[in-house]
């Protein structure tokens, strides 16, 4: 199957999201 | 117990596994046995996409402002951070000890790493630890089979990457059944420079 992979840069820009809030 | 499935929400980007944050903290003068281990160790809450990681993540207190013998755990739904879990039985895990002041930048970055499927060693990844001690902080990854080197040496080099560690740093790996016979965590470790 596919992996879901993420970046370091991608995680952190997520973190501003209003859905992470 | 039952307990409500986690599940990404609309919108959110899902995580390759849910991830459950634990922490446990322990009275020095208590011995370290498994029934008391297991008593001091909560579980608090299951995380199965990014934000709602950030969500938790940020309304936690930050290790290195944590005081006494303390540690943050983040492992697999499904995984508990006890060496004698199904999971954990035959494997290992490397540790890095960190001088006071450190803990907190080191465990976001091994976490995004592990969150973000960084270590490419298929399943291998139980998951990591902060433990907070007085002398020093010690950041740990476990992972399922102490004795397959590919994968072990796969997650030291991963971690040298993503945790940005100078080339002199020692990794120290210790095998769980080792940590049962000795019951310790970080002493008689075998070293690698």
């Amino acid at each position: 199957g596919t992996r879901i992979i993420y970046d370091r840069k991608f995680l952190l820009d997520c973190r501003s999201s209003p859905l992470a809030r | 117990i039952r307990r409500k499935m986690v599940t990404p929400a609309a919108g959110e980007h899902p995580l390759q596994y849910n991830y459950t944050f634990w922490y446990s903290r322990r009275t020095p003068s208590r011995p370290a046995n498994t029934q008391s281990y297991e008593q001091n160790i909560r579980q608090m809450g299951t995380v199965a996409s990014v934000e709602q990681f950030w969500k938790f993540y940020s309304h936690l207190v930050r290790p290195g402002d944590l005081t006494g013998h303390s540690d943050f755990h983040l492992f697999k739904e499904g995984i508990k951070p006890m060496w004698e879990d199904e999971a954990n039985k035959n494997g290992g895990k490397w540790i890095i000890r960190l001088r006071k002041g450190l803990a907190s930048r080191f465990w976001e970055n091994i976490i995004l790493a592990m969150l973000g499927e960084q270590f490419m060693v298929g399943e291998e990844i139980c998951g990591v630890v902060v433990s907070i001690r007085f002398q020093e902080d010690i950041l740990s990854i476990w992972n399922k089979t102490a004795n397959d080197q590919v994968t072990t040496s796969r997650i030291r080099d991963t971690l040298r990457r993503v945790l940005n560690l100078p080339p002199n740093t020692i990794m120290e790996y210790k095998t769980h059944n080792d940590s049962l016979k000795d019951n310790s965590s970080f002493r008689n470790t075998k070293i690698t420079l």
